[in-house]
């Protein structure tokens, strides 16, 4: 079946 | 809330932010420009003239510097425009629902993707060629070449598969693909389509 496609504008690590 | 970023896509944050202005690209452009100097106002002009590349700087300051930016010896007034850039990108996107916020992803690469592939070629620099049919030293370059966007999976607690596309010279810190299953991140994203699972395999 078909899956989304992201393109990732920013990946990072949150507070908490 | 973002304190640490190993990823950040400048050059579609700033269209982003250029286009939700309503396309008076200049506009935001000399904002964050005029904002970032503001910041920066000791900083010698030489700084900027090396900064000629940026698209914003615009050719007022003397094409041809040749100045390359090295992945770490970035100067302090590009991190600037670049946190800028990324400051207001995260004001802009904060309720913008077209920019979704994934968390609590786990990142891998399909056995037999290219991003699969690209994390292990670099290492390859040091593999015996001679009697090899192929030069496996510079199967990275040709990796690098090939493609610009690297895709993973992205798996939700609920099973939901999603497909991650990340470009490969927004990496901040030297971080790399390898890094990213290992980290708990919060990804933004925009939705831009769709694949099978099969299709990320190299033979597609």
């Amino acid at each position: 079946d078909l899956l989304d496609v992201y393109d990732v504008v920013l990946a990072g690590v949150e507070y908490g | 809330d973002l304190i640490k970023v190993v990823y950040f896509d400048e050059q579609s944050a700033s269209d982003y932010l250029d286009i939700s202005a309503g396309g008076k690209a200049v506009t935001t452009a000399e904002d964050v420009r005029q904002r970032a100097n503001n910041v920066h106002a000791e900083v010698e002009a030489k700084v900027a003239a090396k900064l000629s590349w940026l698209p914003f700087i615009g050719g007022s300051a003397g094409a041809g510097t040749g100045v390359e930016a090295s992945r770490t010896g970035q100067s302090m007034l590009s991190k600037t425009l670049s946190n800028t850039i990324l400051t207001d990108y995260l004001a802009k996107s904060a309720d913008d629902h077209r920019v979704r916020q994934l968390r609590g992803l786990r990142v891998t690469a399909p056995g037999d993707s290219m991003a699969y592939m690209k994390m292990f070629t670099p290492y390859m620099i040091i593999a015996k060629t001679e009697d090899q049919g192929i030069d496996l030293a510079r199967l990275d370059e040709a990796l690098a070449g090939a493609k610009g966007y690297y895709e993973l999976l992205g798996e939700a607690d609920d099973d939901v598969k999603h497909v991650l596309r990340f470009n490969i010279a927004a990496f901040r810190n030297n971080y790399g693909l390898t890094d990213l299953g290992r980290m708990r991140l919060v990804f933004h994203a925009v939705h831009v389509g769709h694949t099978t699972e099969r299709g990320l395999g190299m033979e597609a």
